[in-house]
């Protein structure tokens, strides 16, 4: 564990309880678009079917707070604030980015098998789930200034794991093609989006 | 060894 490792896993706890915070307090969801929610969500479960496999204290407190508020925000938003959710603005086509990350997942993977598949998958698929969000930002054109702080932490996030992977390939030779690749293209899109958000 | 120590992040 490093410092940019740290602070990037502790910015993506602060981008999820500014979400939280944000629901609960304005008592809705516009804004957000659940797809986005939804691919966070099976992100996660996809990834952390590992979680029976022991790392450390931190690693699996951190996996299972990661898959309870990815699926406790779905529930906030499709149950308890559904009136404050509006469809009609989150129209992104996920069909097609689960399609694309799996038939990715399938060809270029570590190994081939279910666990590492679908591990593989939650990689490609975290790199553009973002996209239904940043869809929805750019029809509403107007987002609340507290959307725009949890879209700051979740890049705030990413850019620091780039700093901890540079790290940790001078300082342990640690190299993982597969996330750099899904890492760098994710970070790309955030900084698209605060590129438009700074020249707006 | 089957699983290296890569899925070690978050």
């Amino acid at each position: 564990m490093n410092f940019f490792r740290l602070t990037a896993d502790l910015m993506h706890l602060m981008s999820i309880f500014v979400l939280l915070l944000k629901i609960q307090k304005t008592r809705s969801c516009s804004g957000i678009s659940f797809k986005t929610q939804l691919l966070y969500a099976v992100v996660f479960v996809t990834r952390y079917l590992d979680l029976p496999k022991w790392i450390s204290l931190y690693n699996t407190l951190m996996k299972i707070f990661f898959i309870a508020t990815s699926i406790y925000i779905l529930y906030l938003m499709k149950v308890k604030f559904r009136a404050t959710y509006d469809p009609s603005q989150d129209t992104f086509r996920i069909e097609f980015l689960l399609g694309a990350c799996l038939l990715l997942a399938l060809v270029f993977n570590y190994s081939f098998s279910f666990i590492e598949v679908l591990w593989t998958f939650s990689i490609y698929l975290e790199a553009v789930a973002i996209l239904p969000q940043l869809f929805m930002l750019s029809r509403t054109g107007e987002a609340e200034t507290i959307t725009t702080h949890y879209l700051f932490a979740l890049g705030a996030y990413r850019g620091l794991y780039l700093l901890n992977w540079i790290w940790r390939f001078y300082t342990e030779n640690y190299a993982d093609l597969i996330v750099w690749i899904a890492g760098a293209i994710q970070t790309a899109l955030y900084s698209d989006f605060f590129y438009i958000y700074y020249k707006k | 060894e089957e699983t290296p120590a890569k899925h070690d992040e978050l």
